[in-house]
């Protein structure tokens, strides 16, 4: 979820 | 999280270090091209924009802190500090980096994962890293000699992105569904960029000579 609602790469 | 992406995080976290290292302790920014220095600033301002609004870890917002801090510190050293202003080498420091940003705009409108502001200007940042080198990398064929420091920042730069690269294939193999081209072939272009200038650092290691 947290990978598709955002980036957590920098 | 996983040890090539720590591993790349904390290169390029070695590559600003450097630069600030030069820049504030000897005051100098000989052979560094200022042009890349605010495509970074650029890259690092559109990339991290959710930092307000996506909250990811502790460790991801500091880093961009520090990634937002030190590009825009190295941008203004280069500009307005005096000493520092002195040492920029503004005659050869002349490609038009300008040029690549209106590109990278217009390819991040059309080739995107999903067309919201935010998604947008984070493809731009990962399309306009790709080339902000390239000022720096010209910067280098015209000065020829550089100093260590200045070859050290520009591999540990070249290197983190190569160290993403394993990232995304570790990752790759190891969760369902991550794929993400644009990044990908961001990513690789830009590690690509750096192919000549890997070439000529390691022989200046094999010869133990200067970064020609």
């Amino acid at each position: 979820a947290k990978e598709e609602e955002g980036h957590d790469e920098l | 999280m996983n040890i090539f992406r720590l591993a790349g995080d904390m290169t390029h976290l070695a590559s600003v270090l450097v630069l600030l290292l030069k820049i504030h302790t000897i005051k100098s920014c000989a052979g560094v091209s200022l042009r890349t220095q605010e495509l970074y600033a650029i890259v690092f301002a559109t990339r991290y924009l959710d930092i307000f609004t996506s909250f990811v870890s502790v460790y991801n917002t500091f880093m961009k802190l520090v990634f937002l801090g030190s590009s825009f510190s190295i941008v203004w050293y280069m500009r307005y500090h005096k000493a520092v202003h002195r040492t920029y080498d503004r005659e050869q420091d002349t490609f038009r980096h300008w040029f690549l940003v209106l590109p990278c705009l217009v390819l991040a409108l059309l080739i995107h994962e999903k067309f919201t502001f935010l998604e947008v200007l984070w493809t731009f940042s990962l399309y306009l890293e790709a080339v902000a080198i390239l000022p720096q990398l010209v910067l280098l064929q015209r000065t020829r000699n550089i100093d260590n420091l200045t070859g050290q920042y520009i591999f540990l730069l070249g290197g983190y992105r190569g160290l993403y690269i394993l990232n995304w294939i570790y990752r790759y193999f190891t969760e369902p569904h991550f794929v993400h081209w644009i990044t990908w072939i961001a990513g690789l272009v830009q590690t690509l960029l750096y192919a000549d200038f890997f070439y000529y650092y390691f022989l200046r290691f094999i010869g133990g000579r200067g970064v020609e």
